[in-house]
């Protein structure tokens, strides 16, 4: 399903070579719930964005359901993207002009170019428990776990296949973040690839398998 | 120190009044290390603001060091929030197009109306764990435990007598936020007064005392 070949991610900064990524080699099956675990800093976030196909490999090969995403064409990869691919971000990056509804319809509207009528914005939103007046909110009206919560509906709009998830329950108290990751167990349980970073150990123990990374490479 | 007394927050929304704080009466004093906990959108930045002089009670009375905040003239409340208080906010906050090192040094340009000359910005940074090149990438260029530490050394820069922490290791691995609540630890042993919002009863036990918040009232 996901396949990484020797990536490297460099970052050429005044001071030196950054190597975000310094050699990966990954797989990971279809249907498989994966945790990436690492000190802050290792490289966790640049690989879900590689995995993600929001940035691409310094070298090395990157294969998304079999395909070298080099040498995809970029339709098909703003498709795989916005069909296939759901993504839980570290730091959200809502809209901040639309309200939480809006930006949970926001890529349904993307992909059928027009707006919602099957209600399943609200009802995505009420599954993370956010309901009531709070839907209409803009981020800075909601608290912190609140938008990580519409970052999450948001993810989950297209009903994706791969969801990857970077720090899904960082913002939340732990009732709530246990009711987060139901939904995520539940997702796998229906067939779909999570790959799931995040720093507590508790919450990895719900992925199949636990990867750790340490200064761009996998232990 | 501080006190609140029967502090009420009301966001007037169309869908309906949002009772953020809804009648809080607490006292903390000189040197006392507080955690305060609660379910996601409980109230518990809305309350850190409050006690930050960031935000003003809708009703009900504030008092930073015995003043009731809503008598302060502008140019002391100015100087509580520069010099007497340290914030580390839940998003962190950092100026975009400053780097690391700048966005340490900007409170002690602030206060002083000069560049910094003591080394103490890079000396903050290296206590946090950053260092190296690292110190002068923007925050796009750092990774999210990166960012939340260089917001830890910016709320330290005027070192201030009262420090607010809205979740200040959600980011950290746990041996990163080892380090970080060594340096609360540290502080609070010189004297400083600590109110610290976490969703981890760990963290949240290197506290004296816990406050439990559920929609907007302390229980
Ligand atoms: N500007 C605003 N306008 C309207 N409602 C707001 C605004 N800011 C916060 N709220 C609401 O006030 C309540 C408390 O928010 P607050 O940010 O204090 O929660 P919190 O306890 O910090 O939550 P979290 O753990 O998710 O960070 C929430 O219901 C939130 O939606
Ligand atoms: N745009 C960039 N330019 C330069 N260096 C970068 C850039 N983005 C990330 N880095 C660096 O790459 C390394 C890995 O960053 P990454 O965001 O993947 O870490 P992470 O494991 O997600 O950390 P955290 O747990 O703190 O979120 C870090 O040293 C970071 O400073
Ligand atoms: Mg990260
Ligand atoms: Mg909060």
């Amino acid at each position: 399903c996901i396949r990484l070949e020797d990536v490297k991610r460099i970052y050429q900064m005044e001071a030196g070579d950054v190597y975000a990524l310094n050699g990966v080699t990954l797989d990971i099956g279809v249907g498989d719930f994966v945790a990436i675990m690492g000190a802050s800093g290792s490289g966790k976030t640049t690989l879900l964005n590689q995995i993600g196909c929001l940035d691409q490999p310094t070298s090395g090969n990157l294969f998304i359901e079999g395909k070298n995403t080099r040498e995809l064409p970029d339709s098909e990869m703003t498709d795989l993207r916005r069909d296939a691919i759901g993504f839980i971000f570290q730091k959200f990056n809502l809209i901040p002009l639309l309200t939480a509804f809006e930006n949970v319809e926001y890529p349904l509207i993307l992909k059928t170019g027009a707006r919602d009528s099957t209600g399943r914005p609200a009802e995505l939103l009420r599954l993370v428990g956010l309901d009531g007046g709070h839907i209409h909110h803009t981020p800075n009206q909601l608290s912190g776990g609140q938008q990580q919560r519409v970052a999450i509906a948001r993810a989950l709009a297209n009903d994706p296949r791969i969801l990857l998830c970077d720090e899904p329950t960082g913002n939340l108290d732990s009732k709530t973040g246990q009711q987060i990751m139901d939904i995520l167990t539940d997702l796998n349980g229906q067939g779909k690839t999570i790959v799931m970073v995040t720093h507590s150990d508790e919450i990895a123990s719900f992925a199949d398998r636990i990867i750790t990374i340490r200064d761009g490479v996998i232990q």
